[in-house]
């Protein structure tokens, strides 16, 4: 292992950390220094598979991962505490903060414009540098794991790996992932509808204007895509009214967390940067009918 | 930066504590930690609308595969990634069925050829921080290669 990386006490934690923890940087293409936190499996680190999980955005941390999914640790106030179901239980886990600029990523140009493909290849660059550090887990079974737009990161790195035959890679598993732009926005339209999210009336004015014959099979209505101005005027005003109602659209009957504070901050600045957070099918249809359309869909506006 | 409905606040605190750093061996050089990054979501370039050309190459190259879902997420739903796994084209093997985690149901499975597509019942975006269990019970049996 790679000692100068090592992590021997983490603050809030009471207790020694109960297996091996590494964090530290990895390199990309030159001046890209992209951050990782690795735990060893507390199962049989030296005969469990190797993970690597990325987060979405993109720009979004895979720390949120470490530390509020399946990561070993959750941070309450200023301590932390164990997570019974981490995933390190069954794995070793890498948690790669990716592109340059997420998280405690950098890179020395102060450069953060990233796409697909400049991404995909930074990971594997990361990758290949971490199994430099760690060349004692080149055998071990490798998967990729993600959420959201790691739907988008996971595949791309994964046609890579199967030119990369040093790697032991035997597969993936992606979350909620962004895999499609055009199916997530259809059926984010049918999942609003059949969850109550909007009325029966409003349903039938969509599948009216946006489907053949009225025909509300999936193959015949297109809301995404469509050129049919009723529909996309239909389709705005659906997604308008549940975009301004505070619903937690990443779980739809949970709270919405979000602090007096930042919902304040939040209003006001949301028509143009709303999150990107974990970019998603409903927010792109939203932006696509708004950039392209000049219809008068009437939007409250909440001061 | 803000993110609908979620508050990082304790996260961002705690990871921007200089102790914390000092024990992640962060250098000063290193920008604050934040959730997600403003400057890197608003100059960053969708290439791929679609993954199915990566996501089938891999399968066909025997790479196993597992897509899910939580159920409740309005972000990326189940639905259209349930659509996304029928049209991979590779045949469905079985009917949907459910599958339990201590006698209940947590969610609902079909398997392909040389992938399978899951539901986390009651879950929303990020899986493994609302159903837990659930969450390591599946990628425990993924990485097992039992069927679940």
């Amino acid at each position: 292992a790679f000692e100068a990386d090592r992590v021997t006490k983490l603050p809030g934690l009471s207790g020694e950390i109960k297996f091996n923890t590494f964090s530290g940087y990895l390199d990309g293409e030159p001046g890209t220094h992209l951050h990782y936190i690795f735990v060893e499996s507390q199962n049989d680190p030296a005969n469990d598979p190797l993970l690597l999980w990325l987060n979405g955005g993109p720009g979004c941390s895979s720390l949120l991962g470490f530390f509020t999914e399946q990561g070993p640790f959750r941070v309450n106030g200023s301590q932390l505490t164990e997570n019974q179901y981490s995933w390190n239980k069954v794995a070793n886990m890498i948690f790669l903060e990716s592109p340059a600029g997420v998280g405690y990523s950098y890179s020395d140009s102060g450069n953060y414009t990233h796409d697909d493909d400049s991404t995909s290849a930074n990971n594997l660059l990361a990758l290949k540098s971490w199994f430099v550090k760690f060349p004692e887990y080149k055998n071990h079974d490798f998967y990729l794991t993600g959420e959201s737009y790691a739907g988008v990161y996971i595949p791309t790195l994964s046609v890579r790996l199967l030119e990369e035959p040093s790697i032991n890679y035997k597969g993936f598993a992606i979350g909620n992932g962004y895999l499609d732009r055009v199916l997530l926005g259809n059926s984010a339209i049918r999942f609003a509808y059949h969850h109550g999210l909007i009325d029966s009336s409003m349903w039938r004015k969509i599948i009216t204007s946006c489907c053949n014959n009225g025909d509300e099979s999936p193959e015949n209505c297109d809301f995404v895509q469509t050129t049919d101005y009723k529909c996309s005027k239909a389709v705005a005003i659906a997604s308008n009214f549940i975009n301004n109602i505070n619903l937690n659209p990443y779980s739809i009957y949970e709270d919405c967390r979000t602090t007096a504070s930042s919902l304040a901050v939040d209003t006001l600045v949301t028509r143009k940067h709303r999150s990107n957070r974990r970019k998603l099918g409903w927010s792109l249809i939203r932006k696509t009918l708004k950039q392209s359309e000049t219809m008068e869909v009437e939007e409250d506006h909440i001061t | 930066q803000t993110i609908p409905c979620v508050d990082d606040a304790i996260l961002i605190r705690y990871l921007g504590r200089n102790d914390v750093r000092q024990a992640l061996n962060i250098p000063s050089a290193a920008p604050d930690w934040v959730d997600c990054s403003t400057v890197v979501s608003s100059n960053y370039t969708m290439q791929n609308p679609s993954l199915k050309t990566q996501v089938a190459a891999s399968i066909k190259a025997g790479k196993r595969g597992l897509i899910y879902n939580g159920d409740t997420d309005l972000v990326c739903d189940f639905l259209g990634d349930e659509w996304f796994s029928d049209q991979l084209g590779f045949p469905q093997i079985g009917s949907y069925e459910a599958w339990y985690v201590n006698g209940q149901v947590a969610g609902f499975v079909k398997h392909y050829d040389g992938f399978a597509y899951a539901t986390i019942r009651g879950s929303g975006h990020t899986v493994p921080e609302y159903r837990p269990a659930a969450a390591l019970f599946m990628i425990e049996a993924f990485l097992n290669s039992t069927k679940f």
